[in-house]
């Protein structure tokens, strides 16, 4: 639907967006490496979509795990985040915002956002 | 700013590139015209120039809103989420989500967050993904076009000084009748 402008936009119960795709990854809030919760395969697809998880990796549980959490790292350091690997708040909140289907990594490993960049640090 | 692997980038001879609509969607002149203007801002600082093709055919870049699956094996997945995705260069395939809600904002606004969360500025959209048709990846400035996400009623349409640095790596800044590379983008 196509809306040309802001009056012309129905009630939010009327709109697509009540119903995301990924709002029920919020409830994941706090998991850590370790933790066993329902929905974590859902998010290492997520994860697996955007190229934070190499595709040779297929078998989705819900076990917090040594991927998922590299995959939260890197995820953290490409978006500016604290680095935690745990899934946290502010990880999360951006996690649910809608964005663009390309991927920000190649297999899991290739990125030119921060996650693959050497930062320089120069003496001044 | 980041490029694709191998940076591929459209050919010298092939900088007058031509788009085209899937005639499916029966898009109105005025959801055309917000493409145009996508397509403009990146001309503005590149030696690219953009034409609408009435031919998928033979157009360089076709352009489709499409729904849930659609063949490409990158399937959309409804309302939200993701909002569209398109390809590295020479292929030209843009494809939007047919599930969202999309804003058609007024050209003079070029960033701005609108009082509604539940639908997405579409020049937005089409600004980004132009970016990945001519080459650029993603960037983790938070302030460049080519930055991953976008929230629902957020408007950023005009190129930070990420995305000019970026492109113009891969094209060059096209002569000094257009922007300079020091302009650009919302300081």
């Amino acid at each position: 639907t196509f809306y040309t402008n802001i009056s012309s936009i129905p009630p939010l119960h009327l709109l697509n967006a009540t119903r995301s795709a990924w709002e029920t990854f919020e409830k994941l809030t706090g998991c850590h490496v370790g933790d066993k919760a329902d929905g974590l395969s859902k998010l290492k697809q997520y994860f697996s979509r955007f190229g934070y998880i190499p595709a040779a990796v297929d078998n989705f549980t819900d076990d917090f795990d040594d991927v998922l959490q590299s995959a939260i790292s890197t995820y953290q350091k490409n978006f500016n985040l604290k680095v935690t690997g745990k899934l946290d708040a502010s990880t999360l909140g951006q996690i649910v915002k809608p964005r663009c289907g390309n991927p920000d990594m190649i297999d899991g490993t290739t990125s030119e956002m921060n996650a693959g960049k050497k930062f320089r640090t120069v003496a001044r | 700013y980041s490029f694709f692997p191998g940076k591929p980038q459209w050919p010298k001879r092939n900088r007058d590139l031509s788009y085209a609509f899937v005639p499916l969607n029966n898009l109105t002149e005025e959801v055309k015209q917000v493409f145009a203007r996508a397509f403009t801002r990146w001309a503005d600082v590149t030696p690219l120039n953009f034409t609408r093709s009435e031919s998928i055919l033979r157009a360089d870049i076709v352009i489709g809103f499409f729904a849930g699956d659609h063949g490409d094996g990158e399937p959309f997945d409804g309302p939200m989420g993701t909002l569209a995705h398109a390809s590295s260069p020479p292929t030209g395939m843009f494809h939007l989500d047919g599930d969202e809600d999309w804003l058609i904002s007024g050209e003079d606004m070029s960033r701005q967050i609108l009082p509604v969360t539940s639908v997405v500025d579409l020049e937005s959209v089409a600004v980004h993904e132009i970016g990945h048709l001519l080459g650029l990846g993603h960037s983790s400035v938070e302030d460049a076009i080519m930055y991953p996400a976008i929230s629902g009623g957020h408007r950023k349409v005009e190129l930070a000084k990420d995305d000019i640095e970026g492109i113009q790596h891969l094209y060059g800044d096209g002569g000094s009748n257009r922007r300079s590379e020091t302009s650009g983008g919302a300081e």
